[in-house]
């Protein structure tokens, strides 16, 4: 099963 | 005080039709360098990233950086009302709770002034990272927008896969599965025709179809499309802002867990 992954776990906040 | 004049005004329709479904609320950030904005979708697997350059209004005035919340649908709303050769003037005052949207026809006959209120908006901004990429693909903005629409038909995934062979896009569903292969092809007459595939690496990542159908909203703003990818990192689907900017979307992929 492919989970689909959140945009802020690649990217941190600035 | 804020004051940007852009003599294309329709690019900035364009600009809006290309991030409203996306993104309900955003703070248009204003800076000497020029008119941006980084925002999530409400789920944040995808993030656009806007930047109009300073060197592209005809006339650009920013005192201060400014932030304006702005309703992405109301803003689309307003500047519908633009004529598509209108020249468009974006005002505000330094403390000021709205936003007006000036527009001028070509040959100055009719002048019209909206203004919008802005809003307070919570938004966190993210760093993004330099990245190498394993694969960049160029290839006209059309022929990409045409194969996200035709798989979507068949399947809610797409697999990307750059080898040698070229891309190849892929999706399953209940009815069956599709593959489309683009090769990298630069005898075209026209160079916004070539699709030009640079691999470091072979890369094959899996995107919800879905975000990739709501980023080829930006299809008429450019006649090629950018698409870089990297093992496990979030793809970049970028298109030029004729001579002044881009707009870029980052995807989250789908992980085998």
């Amino acid at each position: 099963v492919n989970q689909q992954r959140q945009i802020t776990s690649f990217f941190s906040k600035s | 005080m804020l004051e940007l004049r852009l003599v294309q005004g329709g690019l900035l329709k364009k600009v809006l039709d290309s991030l409203k479904d996306l993104v309900n609320d955003a703070n248009f950030d204003c800076s000497a360098t020029g008119f941006s904005l980084q925002a999530m979708d409400s789920s944040h697997v995808a993030l656009v990233a806007l930047l109009l350059r300073s060197e592209g209004f005809e006339h650009y005035r920013c005192d201060r950086n400014l932030s304006l919340g702005m309703n992405l649908s109301n803003m689309a709303k307003m500047l519908k009302c633009a004529g598509n050769d209108d020249i468009v003037t974006i005002k505000a005052d330094d403390a000021a709770d709205s936003v007006t949207f000036m527009f001028e026809s070509p040959n100055q006959d009719k002048i019209a002034d909206f203004d919008m209120k802005l809003m307070d908006i919570d938004s966190e901004h993210l760093g993004i990272p330099e990245a190498e990429f394993q694969a960049i693909v160029r290839m006209p903005s059309a022929e990409f927008a045409r194969i996200c629409k035709d798989l979507s038909t068949i399947g809610d995934t797409v697999v990307i896969s750059v080898t040698k062979e070229g891309v190849k896009f892929s999706t399953r569903g209940d009815i069956g599965t599709a593959n489309i292969v683009c090769r990298h092809n630069t005898s075209v007459d026209k160079p916004e025709e070539a699709t030009i595939i640079e691999m470091e690496e072979t890369v094959s990542l899996t995107f919800a179809l879905r975000y990739m159908n709501s980023f080829t909203k930006a299809t008429p703003l450019a006649n090629q499309v950018t698409i870089s990818l990297s093992s496990d990192l979030p793809v970049v689907v970028e298109y030029k802002v004729a001579e002044m900017g881009h707009i870029r979307f980052y995807l989250a992929p789908k992980i085998e867990e």
